[in-house]
């Protein structure tokens, strides 16, 4: 059997966790992990920051860490 | 790994830098 992937890295999908509650970089990493996308770490990486830069999210500082966010 | 996380956590600032 094919092996599927069961999570999408989609500017959807960025956005709805976005939405949801602040995240760092690392933490979205760890939402679109490689072995649930199928994607490569480049790929992850250059499809993610086309994805922040298209959604532009507000950022701000928590626990000394660089959050993004979104409003609806 | 932690440190494959860490070093595309550093890949995605680094690309998104040039931008914010």
């Amino acid at each position: 059997t094919p092996s599927s992937s069961d999570v999408q890295l989609t500017e959807e999908a960025v956005r709805r966790y976005l939405i949801r509650k602040p995240m760092t970089t690392k933490d979205l990493l760890k939402k679109f992990q490689t072995k649930r996308t199928g994607l490569s770490s480049e790929q992850t990486v250059n499809v993610l920051a086309q994805i922040l830069k298209r959604l532009n999210p507000e950022r701000k500082n928590i626990n000394e860490k660089m959050h993004f966010y979104l409003t609806e | 790994s932690n440190s494959e996380a860490d070093e595309m956590a550093a890949a995605l600032e680094a690309e998104l830098n040039d931008f914010m």
